[in-house]
């Protein structure tokens, strides 16, 4: 554990709580792509299967049943508890041109052909193109509320400082994995973009608004 | 160190 992989759990954490809070507390989950949610609950999903066959720390199961709960409890509030507020006619993005790609690639670019291996990298592909949908919704509708983009800055930041990790581990560890760098690069790089209209926007008080 | 090994990373 180094600062900034620490850093970037917390960025992830703070994430997942932001958009709980927000959801729950406007009793509105307005803006927010169901599919990109999703998305990250099968990322969850068939990453954290090795909970129940190999034990880390404390901490890493701590953080894994984290959030798989937080995803589902996204999941419940979207498609369940406030179904009347989810904006499906600006979700729109078609996720198979997502899940097929993705799947094709864990299944010649991975570490070892088994099915947890596979699911895992499966896992790592997949997360590194689960925004998306929301990214295409924010576009499609020009705007973003705040705490939305303040969701979005979390959540992209997160992986940005995992790269910041990989640097560190691979010099003081020798420790690297190709799989997760290469997706954790095009995933900080989806949100590019995005950080620039949030830094010279968000940041100096005002609305996420797309130029026309 | 590259390839399967335990992954304690999230």
């Amino acid at each position: 554990m180094n600062i900034f992989r620490l850093l970037g759990d917390v960025s992830h954490l703070l994430a997942i709580i932001i958009l709980l809070l927000k959801i729950w507390k406007t009793r509105s989950c307005a803006g927010i792509s169901g599919k990109s949610q999703l998305l990250f609950a099968l990322t969850y999903t068939t990453r954290y299967l090795d909970l129940v066959t190999n034990f880390v720390s404390v901490y890493n199961t701590f953080m894994k049943v984290v959030f798989l709960a937080a995803s589902y409890a996204t999941i419940w509030l979207i498609y369940m508890k406030f179904r009347a507020t989810y904006d499906q006619n600006h979700d729109t993005f078609r996720i198979e041109f997502l899940l097929l790609p993705v799947t094709i690639l864990s299944l010649v670019a991975n570490h070892e052909f088994t099915l947890i291996e596979i699911l895992w990298t499966w896992s790592i592909y997949l997360e590194a193109v689960a925004i998306l949908p929301q990214l295409f919704m924010v576009s499609k509708t020009g705007e973003a509320e705040s705490i939305t983009s303040h969701y979005l800055f979390a959540l992209g930041s997160y992986r940005g400082l995992y790269i910041l990790n990989w640097i560190y581990r691979y010099y003081m560890e020798s420790y690297y994995d190709l799989i997760a760098i290469f997706a954790g690069i095009l995933q900080t790089v989806l949100y590019c973009d995005f950080f620039y209209l949030y830094i010279t926007k968000v940041l100096r008080g005002q609305r996420l608004q797309l130029p026309a | 160190l590259c390839g399967v090994m335990y992954k304690d990373e999230l």
